[in-house]
């Protein structure tokens, strides 16, 4: 299965992952 | 408490950074470095969260990610026959779009953006220059005209240009043997 991401749910994770 | 294991988003392909600094006293490859590699959205977001911005790096510096196991640069087997979305820059853009340009550039190559053509990407490239600043894709095949004109429209799209603004690509081949000022477009969106 291609494992694509749209550029949303990219963005979603840049400050939980900032944070952590 | 043992911690719970964090569920991580795996990406298509693992990405490798690379930092190159110019420093003359050097040979060109020696001031080219592996940075890291990683394969998760939230190994992105880590790396991307703890390098210096793009904006503030040196004049002569460059950032490149490319799918691991591919060095950036013409040489390499996998870029040979390819060719570059070129997006040059003004003076002034290195304050209000550079970061935010490049940043989009990665998703893009990250998330897949290019759909069944993102098969066709070999990495992306940022130019800190003192004239002018550059970001380009980097893609395998040249003459792959379908491909690399759909990457081109998606780039531009995903980019925010204008359709007034022409972006072009340049096969490395014509790009490898003329000044950059000579280079001419094989393709253009």
């Amino acid at each position: 299965e291609k494992k694509s991401y749209d550029r949303e749910f990219l963005l979603g994770f840049q400050f939980i992952v900032a944070s952590m | 408490a043992a911690l719970e294991p964090v569920e991580t988003h795996p990406l298509q392909s693992r990405w490798a950074l690379w930092f190159f600094k110019n420093m003359k006293s050097q040979p060109w490859q020696c001031n080219l470095r592996l940075v890291t590699t990683f394969n998760t959205v939230e190994d992105f977001w880590a790396l991307h969260t703890h390098i210096q911005l793009a904006s503030k790096l040196s004049s002569g510096c460059d950032y490149s990610i490319f799918k691991d196991g591919i060095e950036p640069m013409w040489e390499d087997s996998r870029n040979k026959r390819g060719g570059r979305w070129l997006i040059t820059l003004s003076k002034q853009q290195r304050h209000s779009d550079l970061d935010a340009l490049w940043l989009e550039t990665l998703l893009c190559l990250i998330g897949e953006a290019f759909d069944e053509y993102s098969e066709e990407v070999c990495g992306a490239v940022i130019n800190i220059r003192a004239k002018g600043d550059k970001i380009a894709i980097w893609t395998r095949e040249a003459e792959n005209r379908e491909a690399v004109t759909y990457i081109g429209r998606v780039y531009k799209e995903r980019l925010g240009l204008s359709s007034k603004v022409v972006i072009g690509y340049q096969a490395h081949a014509d790009t490898a043997t003329k000044s950059s000022s000579l280079t001419k477009n094989k393709f253009v969106v």
